[in-house]
């Protein structure tokens, strides 16, 4: 069982991994990811030992055998499909960002409720209606959702994925939502890293 | 010297006491507070005598003086000035994000390079260059700068708000930003939260 502030931090291994990867490093140390990472390399140690027996003391971890390891353990060997609900300013701008699909992360629905935005094209992909959202989603393959509709909206988008048989959702919209215990929700908020960089402000005026 | 990791947790703390003070509980217990938050009743004790003895032990805590102390530590007592860099797709659904404002968070400053958009207004704000970025920033005393240019245009932003004195970054553009020592900078990568749930699909399948 790995713990869940371990899986938190996987991502962030992996990324400064394929740094390293990217810039030829075969093997690499716990104390060299935790400098990559700001954490520590007792964390890293520990973290990484949930994967199994990985590095060797005194010498440290196999790059290409570490991206492995965490790569499967987050299930992205591979590509997870991906369905939008709301195409809005923000819809857009996930939709438009490389980065998940540099990580294997591919957009297969569209979903929103503007007369104007319904049965437009972007990219190949039909924008289509709420109402039919269930056949569409399910039909796509779907096994992630990202729900950027307004907070009055978000609950229903997310009835009806899981109705698709979602299982997972990175909610956007301000709200908390009620899902089955079966569905993982990560809920955005971007005011939370606000408050934190409010946080080194405060200690920085030696508040 | 509160850790890193408590830091993290607290906004998260806030703002289910909030819900808690709204629904007119008065006092709560870590358990409480940890069930609401997704954590163990053993790290919120921890976490909370960072900020000196606030709980009494068998009763818990008051919700009030609890929502005053995280408030002061995070430094949100007073509103602070946020600067926006590129006013694209993403930059206009957090100007337009109404959580920001709730927190006391306030734009005071928006900067762009596209010449349809620099000199344009929008709710009382006109959108600037980057070129007159150093003056405008230092002049609305923004003290937080969120970057949401393209990955190209980042690095350039970053040094232009920390000339005018910013000391703390939100960066949405996938590139490492440059900045002095004394300059906070938070990365966000919506990835991440995709691989997260990307573990809990994979053991789902029972991978
Ligand atoms: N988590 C954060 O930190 C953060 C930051 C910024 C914005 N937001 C939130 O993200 C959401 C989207 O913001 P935006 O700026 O893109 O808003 P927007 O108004 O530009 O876009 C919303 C889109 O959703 C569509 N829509 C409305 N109701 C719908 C429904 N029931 N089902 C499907 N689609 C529906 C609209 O037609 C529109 O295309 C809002 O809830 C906003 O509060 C959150
Ligand atoms: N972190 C994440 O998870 C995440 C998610 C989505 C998008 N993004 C990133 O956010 C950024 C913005 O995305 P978007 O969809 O809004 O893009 P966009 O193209 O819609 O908007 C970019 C804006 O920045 C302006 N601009 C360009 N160069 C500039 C410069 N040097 N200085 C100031 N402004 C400049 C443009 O005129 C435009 O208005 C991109 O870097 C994108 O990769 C990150």
């Amino acid at each position: 069982h790995v713990p869940h502030t371990t899986i938190q931090r996987l991502p962030v291994y992996l990324r400064c991994l394929l740094q390293a990867q990217a810039a030829r490093v075969r093997v690499i140390s716990s104390g060299d990811i935790a400098e990559m990472c700001g954490t520590n390399p007792a964390q890293v140690r520990k973290d990484l030992s949930y994967l199994g027996e990985l590095g060797t003391r005194g010498i440290g971890y196999d790059v290409d055998d570490l991206v492995g390891h965490i790569s499967e353990v987050l299930g992205i060997t591979e590509r997870r499909k991906v369905a939008l609900v709301g195409f809005g300013k923000l819809g857009a701008a996930l939709y438009g960002y490389s980065g998940f699909a540099e990580r294997g992360f591919e957009f297969v629905a569209i979903v929103d409720v503007d007369p104007a935005k319904v049965g437009t094209q972007t990219d190949g992909i039909t924008i289509r209606h709420l109402d039919d959202a269930c056949e569409v989603v399910r039909a796509s393959g779907a096994e992630i959702a990202i729900i950027s509709t307004p907070a009055d909206g978000a609950q229903a988008a997310a009835d009806v994925v899981v109705e698709a048989g979602v299982k997972a959702i990175l909610n956007l919209a301000p709200v908390r939502l009620v899902v089955p215990p079966d569905v993982a929700v990560r809920q955005v908020c971007l005011s939370t890293d606000l408050q934190i960089l409010s946080f080194y402000l405060a200690q920085h005026d030696g508040g």
